[in-house]
């Protein structure tokens, strides 16, 4: 979801 | 991933390589601002909370690990090393910490996507991450000599942020539920700060003179 693209970046 | 943001992440590690080159090899750290450095080292161990919670990726939480490990170690060679840290500049390297920590940290409490512990703590290192380059322009704009390396690191480190740029735009057209105003909002005005250097930067270089930022 949205939350875990958020955290994919760096 | 796509191509944006894998360049603009190894233009990120290219910055940093770049530092370390400096710091490491030619054992100075002259024209680099102490005070950006402690800023991303607190920028990292902020966003970074969430190793403990999500795996996303290996490549993921290797370059967390390697952004967390060289920021913490720029800092410790700075402010310890007996030979680094006498190339420190540190009477033009005056801006106060605070000024740009409060704000931030006051930004995130009110602007945030939630109200929890790590989603304040990443909000505030996404503000912070935008200002933290403050110092270093600064420092920039007094240093007379500004060394190749020096130049390179700041160019790498802006070129990291106008590939995020493109890598949101990217997302946002094939991740439909890829929208995060607070990084967008934080991000081009990270970029913008980079605006004025980045045309002495290329002037320089086309006019094969040496970098040097006016007053």
């Amino acid at each position: 979801d949205s939350e875990d693209a958020k955290h994919d970046e760096l | 991933m796509n191509v944006f943001r894998l360049a603009g992440d190894m233009t990120h590690l290219l910055s940093v390589v770049v530092l370390l080159l400096k710091i490491h090899t030619i054992k100075s750290c002259a024209g680099i601002s102490l005070k950006t450095q402690e800023l991303y080292a607190v920028v990292f161990a902020a966003r970074y909370l969430d190793l403990f919670v999500h795996f996303v990726s290996l490549y993921n939480t290797v370059m967390k690990l390697v952004f967390l490990a060289s920021s913490f170690s720029i800092v410790w060679y700075m402010k310890r090393h007996k030979i680094v840290r006498r190339t420190y500049d540190k009477d033009h390297d005056t801006f106060r910490h605070y000024v740009l920590v409060l704000p931030c940290l006051l930004l995130a409490l009110l602007i945030n996507e939630k109200f929890t512990f790590r989603e304040v703590m990443w909000a505030f290192s996404i503000y912070l991450e935008a200002v933290a380059i403050f110092p270093q322009l600064v420092l920039l704009q007094r240093t007379r000599n500004i060394d190749n390396l020096t130049g390179q690191y700041v160019f790498f480190l802006g070129a990291y942020r106008v590939l995020y740029i493109l890598n949101w735009i990217y997302r946002y057209f094939t991740e439909p539920h890829f929208v995060h105003w607070i990084s967008w909002v934080a991000g081009i005005v990270q970029t913008l700060l980079y605006a004025d250097f980045f045309y002495y930067y290329i002037m320089s270089w086309k006019n094969n003179v040496k970098l040097e930022l006016p007053a």
